[in-house]
This record gives C-alpha cells, structure tokens and sequence, in this order.
C-alpha cells in the first residue's frame, strides 16, 4: 500500500508541477506577446512586396535556411509575381548584415555597359523617356550571379533548394496576380507592350492578361529549373547564355556571350553613418546610399522629434527642412558614378557622409523656398530619366 | 523594382533590391529563355559633370547610377535594427528617408511609417505630393514659397519593405501600395 500511495503522491506532484509550467510560459508568452504588440514576430521574418513570395521566404528561413537563402528565394518568387518590377534580366544590391560577426558587406551586381555599346547612345536618352523600350539600353543582366555570389558567400541550404518553392508555383497552375494585371493594362503601357516582343507572353489574343488569368509561363519554368540543376553558370557561360543572347540579337541586341561570361558582381564596404544611437549602412556608389546618407545627414542636424512635429507649424516646419534638402540631394545625383569605371572621377561619399557639406547645406536653407536660383542647388533643367 | 527584407533568427539580417527600371524594363522578351530584359542603361542618362552640359559616352563594364538602397540600421547598444528598402524609381531615395525618418526620429510604428504619404522635389525643384498628403501642410509649405510641381506624376510607384527588431519584438511591414505582405514566426 505504501509503495502505492507513494506513487499516487508522485504523480500528483508531477501533475502540478506541470500544470505550473503551463502557466508560467503561458503568463510569459501573454506578457511578451502584450509588451511586443500586435501583429509583432519572436524569432524571424521576412517582408516582400507579395504574401506568396513572403511565406516562401519564410519557409525557408523555417528549414534554417540563413537571411540570404530566404532573401534569394523571395527574389527569384517576385520575378514571376512582379516581373514588371524585376528578373533574371536585371541586376541586384544585396546589404548583408552578419550578427556573429558585426560585419556588414555590400554585393552589387546590377549590369553593366555591355563591351560592344552605341557610343551614340546617350543621344537617345530625351526621346527615349519616359519608358525607355528597346534593345539599345540593354545592359548585361547581373540578377543571377548576383544571387550565385551571395549563396556562396552566406547560404546554408543547397542551391536548388532556394528555386524549389517558384518551380513548383509556376508548374501548379499559377495565376496573373492583380498588381501585374494593373500594369498590363495601364493605358500608357499597353501601346509599347503590345508593338513588343513581350506580347508573346502577356496577351490572350488581342487582349491583355487579366486578374486570375491562367499564367503558367513555361519557358521561365524550364529556365528556373536548369538554373537550380546546373547553376548559374547555365547563364553566364552555358546554354542558357546562348539561346538568350540569340533571341534578343533578333530584335537588335549587341549583347553577347563573351559579355555574360564577363559579368562580375562586385563585393564592397558599405557606406557607414552614425544616426543618432543607430549606424546606418548603406550602397556606396554607382547605388543610390551617398545619396540617402546625406538627406539624413543633412536633417539629422536639426533634431526634430515626435515633439517638434506634433503641432502643425513644427510639421510644415520639418517638411519645409526636408524640401530644402532634397533639393541640394537630387541636384547631387548627377555625382554617383561608377568609382570602378571612373577612378578619376572624386569619391563624393566621404563628402557626402561628413559634416561639412551637411553644415553648408544646412546655413543655406532659410524660412522660404522661392527666394534661391535652382543654380544654388545645382539643380538642372535637363529632365532626366526616373533612374531605379 | 522590388525591395525584401529579412531578419533571421541569430539577428542576421539582409535588405535585396533587385530591379526592372521601368515597368517591364526594355519590353524585350527571350522567348526560348523566359526572361525579360532590363533598360538598365538608361540610367546612364542621369551621370552628368558638374558645370557641364555634356553626358560622357557609356564605358563597357560600367554600372550607371542607381537609386537603390537596400539599407541596414544597427543600434548596438539597445539591440535593435531596421532592414530596410524600397521600389520607384526615382522615388525610393525620398520614400525610404521619409520612412527611417518617421520610424526613428518621430516615433511612428513601422506600420504607421510606411503608410504615411510622401512628398518628393523633381529635377525642376518643384514639390511632388503623393495623394493623401497632409493639405494643411502643403498649404504650409507652399505659404513658404515651396513650389509645386506643375505636372502631377500619373502614379507614385513608391513601395518600402522592412523590418524592424527591438529587443525581443521583430515587426514586419510590407508596402500596401503594392498589396505587398510580409510573413514571420
């Protein structure tokens, strides 16, 4: 009998030692979950600019993939959710932040001026605006040896792991999401899309796609897959390389194999600023970092706060600041040259990082903003392009 | 453009902006590929030399400027970051300093300072307001002399994604301008 009340009196205890646990993380989880907010995560996340490509992101972060791995697989999701913002076709800059060691290291891999270029080229660019359509302002595509760099160098999954979750989107059944269905039909869009090759691809007849439409866009499949099997050498130095450069060379290209084979990203210092209690580490240039830098440099001179904009002269006030400022920052983006290509050319970033521009900058902007020549902001006339 | 933000759970962390200039790029299609090709070197248009009129000719291997900034913000001493980045062409540098600006200096939670309506100055100087902008303000500011853009853009194309820890809490906020979500756990 004892031995079998002692057992009775062990599992008692053991029931409420366990029921206090429960409640203990219980208390803890509602106490952190109410300290945190609504809506707020404990562990990862990742934000894309769609909920397909942002769950794909995560997954993969789920199968301890690193921040790179998820930030790949997210990319190579938005090329065909958003293709009319991005894709195997354009270039990438990569910030990457590395806890364990502090480090934060820049990979720039948008393209580049292909060796055989129309020295004539920049004639074009008035008539050219705003769209900017044809084979002429192609440049060599570095989307995917950007992404290739960045897995060597970060990633922790396979490589073909990363291209599993957009395979699968597109071969079961994907359909044209409602963002891409605005741009196919923009008014403005629709006339260049349909005299374009890109017809073959967005039009059901002589009608654009529409929401939901069925968009199982095959070829891409086929390429995602031989990329994810073969790498991204497939592209650079491969087959893929020439069925591309062949395609396009129909439609005026002067791209060529040898230029893809030479594509490099580049891996650099990012520009780094103190913001208040904060670094902020960004793009050095031909990226647009020098340019954010000194917006936030120049500003962060005055410290406005919740405090000073929470009357409405204080907010006309700060924006007035901030109107002033960029107007000195876009009539410096002219400077962001390719330091690579141009060594000659100043270094604007230590400037444009330091506190005497920013000063300068600052003594200049008074309580009114018609009282100055454009020339003071070194502004120009010409109307140049919407660089993205 | 389009702009990911990530947050891994050792604290890692990476903004990727990766673009399409221009909406669908050159419109050029590689049929046998399924690739579209950017118009990257339009970019090129906007390099100029100071007190000088004249656009040097494109060099091969150059890069042409860009208005990415896939930015990281670390405050080492209260363990918290924002991983930030954004789309819109010419927008992106105005949307994403707006952005840091309402988050970290005027006390908008991430949600609030993505949302919040921008302004941007075009090459002209003049002021560009996205719709929704504050009118008393506009009125202020133009009280001021700040002068408006004569030509309303047709569409602000403007979309920041980021994330942002502190402490414990990671907050992810993607652009609802572009019907973006972000995800975590």
């Amino acid at each position: 009998m004892a031995w079998g009340q002692r057992a009775t009196v062990c599992l008692v205890l053991l029931g409420v030692g366990l029921g206090l646990t429960i409640i203990v993380l219980a208390v803890v989880l509602s106490h952190h979950q109410a300290s945190c907010g609504p809506g707020a995560f404990t562990r990862a996340a990742v934000a894309a600019d769609s909920k397909i490509c942002s769950d794909i992101g995560r997954a993969i972060l789920q199968q301890q993939g690193s921040p790179v791995d998820a930030a790949i697989a997210a990319l190579i999701c938005t090329g065909v959710v958003n293709p009319q913002s991005m894709g195997l076709g354009g270039g990438v800059v990569f910030t990457i932040y590395n806890a364990s060691t502090g480090k934060v290291e820049v990979i720039n891999a948008r393209e580049t001026v292909p060796a055989s270029c129309d020295q004539d080229l920049l004639n074009q660019c008035r008539n050219s605006l705003p769209l900017g359509t044809g084979t002429q302002w192609i440049g060599v595509p570095g989307e995917l040896r950007g992404y290739a760099e960045a897995h060597r160098r970060h990633g922790r999954l396979p490589w073909a792991q990363l291209f599993r979750p957009t395979i699968a989107l597109l071969r079961e059944g994907f359909h044209v999401p409602s963002v891409l269905s605005q741009f196919l039909n923009n008014s403005i869009l629709w006339r260049s899309l349909n005299s374009s090759t890109l017809r073959q691809l967005f039009f059901n007849g002589t009608e654009t796609l529409r929401t939901q439409d069925p968009f199982p866009w095959p070829a891409l499949a086929n390429t995602l897959e031989t990329v994810a099997t073969e790498g991204a050498e497939a592209l650079y130095t491969g087959r893929l390389g020439r069925m591309l450069v062949e395609d396009i060379a129909k439609q005026g290209s002067q791209l060529t194999v040898q230029d893809l084979a030479a594509f490099q990203p580049e891996v650099v210092e990012p520009l780094e600023m103190p913001l208040g209690n904060y670094t902020l580490y960004s793009p050095p240039p031909p990226a647009g970092g020098a340019i954010l830098s000194l917006i936030l440099n120049v500003l962060k001179g005055f410290n406005f706060s919740a405090e000073t904009v929470a009357r409405l002269e204080g907010k006309v006030n700060m924006y007035h600041h901030l109107v002033e400022t960029l107007k000195f920052a876009v009539g410096q983006r002219g400077r962001l040259w390719d330091p690579s290509s141009y060594p000659g050319i100043q270094n604007i970033s230590q400037d444009f990082l330091g506190e005497d521009l920013a000063q300068r900058i600052r003594q200049q902007i008074d309580g009114r903003g018609d009282h100055h020549r454009l020339s003071r902001y070194n502004l120009s006339r010409v109307r140049g392009n919407k660089m993205g | 453009t389009s702009h990911v933000s990530v947050l891994g759970e050792d604290g890692s962390a990476v903004a990727a902006t990766s673009t399409i200039n221009t909406p669908f790029g050159a419109m050029v299609y590689s049929p046998q590929t399924g690739i579209l090709l950017n118009n990257e070197l339009l970019d090129l248009c906007r390099r100029n030399v100071p007190g000088s009129n004249v656009i040097p000719p494109p060099v091969p291997g150059e890069r042409p400027p860009s208005s990415m900034v896939p930015s990281i913000l670390v405050n080492k001493g209260q363990g918290s970051k924002l991983v930030i980045g954004g789309a819109g062409g010419e927008l992106i540098i105005s949307a994403v300093a707006q952005t840091i600006m309402n988050k970290l200096w005027f006390g908008f939670d991430l949600t609030e300072a993505i949302a919040a309506p921008i302004l941007h100055v075009n090459n002209e100087g003049h002021v560009e307001y996205e719709p929704n902008f504050n009118q008393e303000v506009r009125k202020g500011l133009q009280d001021r002399g700040q002068s408006q853009s004569q030509s309303q853009r047709p569409v602000f194309l403007n979309a920041v994604q980021a994330v942002f820890q502190e402490g414990p809490c990671i907050y992810a906020v993607s652009d609802l301008r572009k019907a973006g979500k972000a995800s975590g756990y």
